[in-house]
Order: structure tokens, then sequence, then C-alpha cells
């Protein structure tokens, strides 16, 4: 997924 | 990651298993609001419904895990094993009035128009007001018990750290999510007079108690 779509916080 | 998120997440974790004890140990989920617990139960389901299909790092699908078992754990002993001991004459905040709008502005405001994007913003709207019932809760009875104070305090931290950490990471990134920041900082502010009560009470070995 493109950045922002993609949370890598909890 | 840097140390304020690292904070955050471990004053996260430290609360859901200081709850998950507490009512272990004392057989009692007395003073705890069953609500806010169902809520933060599907807060999580609703945010970490990329568990399998996304994989991040070891450190955030354990912790995704974790969070989910130690919230379903929780509200099973509340509504399963002690529900004797669960107060539902003062634990009665409507929570529809939260699920309701959190999921309609999750549908006008959010990143992305797909349906895991709009679950995750479901799940920020609804975690900045989750605690709403415990907090209505305590202010009906009056008092919380010292160890509900501890949790209450390393939960309101947790956003608070993770303010600190968006800070930084604006400073040092330029990242910024601005559905993230205004609901952490709502949700912050709604623990500000419990913090002034638990650092002004609690901290100096009194009950927490608010006034008449």
């Amino acid at each position: 997924a493109d950045g922002d779509a993609l949370h890598d916080e909890l | 990651m840097n140390v304020f998120r690292f904070l955050g997440d471990l004053s996260h974790l430290v609360a859901i298993v200081i709850l998950l004890l507490k009512i272990w140990k004392t057989r009692s989920c007395s003073g705890i609001s069953g609500r806010s617990q169902i809520l933060f139960a599907i807060v999580f389901t609703t945010r970490y419904l990329d568990l399998f299909s996304n994989f991040i790092s070891v450190y955030n699908t354990s912790m995704k895990i974790v969070y989910i078992t130690c919230s379903y754990a929780t509200v099973y002993l509340i509504y399963g094993k002690f529900k004797a001991t669960y107060d539902f004459n003062h634990d009665t905040f409507r929570i529809e009035f939260l699920l309701v709008p959190s999921a309609i502005l999750a549908f006008l405001v959010n990143h992305d128009f797909s349906p895991l994007e709009i679950l995750w913003t479901f799940s920020i709207y609804l975690e900045s007001v989750a605690i709403l019932p415990q907090l209505f809760l305590v202010s009906k009875t009056g008092e919380a018990e010292t160890i509900t104070s501890h949790y209450l305090f390393a939960l309101g931290s947790y956003r608070l750290l993770y303010l600190l950490n968006w800070l930084w990471r604006y400073f040092s990134q330029g990242f910024y999510d601005l559905i993230a920041l205004l609901s952490g900082i709502l949700q912050t502010v709604l623990y500000c007079d419990f913090f002034y009560l638990y650092i002004s009470k609690v901290l100096k070995g009194k009950k927490l108690s608010l006034p008449a």
C-alpha cells in the first residue's frame, strides 16, 4: 500500500 | 521508532495488563466500566484487521496480538466470569452516542475511502472517546480504587506520549497525520481533570475521590 495508507503505529 | 512512541506503547501495555491483573487477582470488576472495555475491544478489532495481511515488524504484530487478546479477555472477565461484581447500575453511559458519530465521521473524514482505511479511521475516532463511560462511572461513584487510578494514569499517558511522538516525527521526518493527531489531542484532553486529581491526590497516598 502507498505510504500514508500504511499505518506503522499501533 | 522513537523513545516517546516506545514509552507510549509500554504505558499502554502496562495499563492493559494492570486492569487484567486487577480483575483477575481481586476477582472483581467493581469500579470498572465494561462499556469502555467493549469500546476498546472494538477499537483494536477495527484497527488491527490488517494483522495478517500487512506485516510491519515482529514488535508490531506481537503487540497487536497482545492488545486484542487482553482486551477480549478483560471483556470476558467483566461480562462473563465476574459479572456478579459488575456495577451495571452505574455503568450506564450510552455508547451508541460514541459509536454512531465515530462511524459517520469516519465515512466523511478519512485519508482513503477504502474499507480498511475507513475502519482504521473509525477506530481512531472511537478510541478518542472510548474512556468516557469509565470516567462517567468514576464521576457517578465519586471515587476510584487506587489500582484503577493507576490504570487510568497509564492509559492517559500512552496517548500523551503519542502526541510527543508525533511532534518528534513532524520535526524529524516531516510526518504528520491530522486525523490521529486531533483525535489524540481530544483523547488526552479528556484525561486532564483526572491527571490533576491523580497527581494532587493519589501520588500523595490519598484515595482518588471526586469532589461530591
